[in-house]
């Protein structure tokens, strides 16, 4: 996706091999206007899914998980990684494992929001290790409903999480897929 | 506001005398229509404010601030409650009291996305104690900036947090005031 190629060559800093920082837009603010077209995106490019619903997870993926649902006319909804005060039973869980903080964590869903046999979306900000897409996944097949795919906005191609998404049959859309970041550089890889 | 008071009476759960939950459309699962609709309404009622910025809190406040920055042309912040990879420097921090957990949090924006002398809106979903609100607040004072006002979705008036915003000098647009939850019943207040 062009605009959200050019907020990261304008915008975004490379602040190690491993990490892109996009705070100015996605992370921390966030530009309303590439959201929309983010949500324009996403509902073009499944268009022809019959999405029925979008699963998210806080906070970076509601932004643009409210726009596409916006534009593609279902309800959203974002998976808490803490416990609310009002989202405490009848729930789908599953566990979350971080490299960077060696440890687990639960995400969890209400059961009264996704019905067996929908086609669910899911759209998160950055595509890295995967565990956060897997577990979504999880969720989405706890719930005996279709996962039409999943949405990312940046996708890092030279962590593992894309490709494992990909074997496990997922169809992935990445808006934005980055080949590497040495060299201070953000490196682009192809669209698929 | 008309929508958003007929969603808590269809879709609302009064599960106690001082909680009512909404999980179905604000919380949990989002409704982007609502969103949308709640979005110009901010825009209609602080139209004539130069509002420069808007700042909200992860998680509950970004839905309905993204759609209120789309309808504003203006970008739209959320302060973090707990540590991220990227905003690590350069903060404005304040301290937000529970009086559920019985402790003090920070709360974080960076000092690159608010300027003095800006004209900040705060948005939130919820305005119960008030500390969230509060420590928002301070946060855009330390940037030395304007407070526009506080605009929240459900303003649950039997507590003092509205009150002690008004006692500060703010301006305040609750969409919904809710005078009582007794009797499992959701009793609004008349617009102030
Ligand atoms: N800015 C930035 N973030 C990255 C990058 N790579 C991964 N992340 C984000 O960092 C967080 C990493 O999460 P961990 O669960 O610790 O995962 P990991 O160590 O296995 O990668 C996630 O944020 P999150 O859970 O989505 O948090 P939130 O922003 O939604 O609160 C993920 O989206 C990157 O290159 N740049
Ligand atoms: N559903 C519901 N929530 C209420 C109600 N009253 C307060 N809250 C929410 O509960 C959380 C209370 O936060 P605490 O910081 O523990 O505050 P408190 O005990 O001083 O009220 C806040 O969620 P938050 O920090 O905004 O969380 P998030 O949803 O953004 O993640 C607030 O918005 C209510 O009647 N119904």
């Amino acid at each position: 996706m062009k605009l959200l190629k050019e907020k990261i060559v304008n915008e975004g800093i490379v602040l190690n091999e491993n990490v892109l920082k996009v705070d100015s837009f996605i992370n921390h603010q966030m530009d309303p206007v590439l959201m929309k077209e983010i949500g324009k995106e996403f509902a073009e490019r499944f268009k022809d899914d019959k999405v029925s619903k979008i699963l998210t997870i806080e906070s970076s993926g509601i932004a643009p998980a409210i726009m596409a649902g916006l534009e593609m006319g279902v309800q959203v909804i974002f998976a808490r990684k803490r416990k609310s005060l009002t989202l405490t039973e009848n729930l789908y869980t599953s566990s979350v494992y971080s490299f960077t903080k060696q440890e687990s964590n639960d995400i969890t869903v209400s059961k009264q929001y996704i019905e067996p046999g929908e086609n669910v979306l899911i759209i998160d900000d950055f595509l890295a290790n995967g565990q956060a897409a897997l577990g979504l996944a999880e969720i989405v097949q706890q719930a005996k409903a279709n996962i039409s795919g999943i949405g990312v906005l940046i996708e890092k191609s030279f962590q593992p999480g894309a490709e494992e998404l990909l074997a496990k049959g997922y169809r992935l859309e990445s808006l934005a897929r980055i080949a590497s970041l040495n060299n201070k550089q953000v490196e682009f890889a192809p669209e698929r």
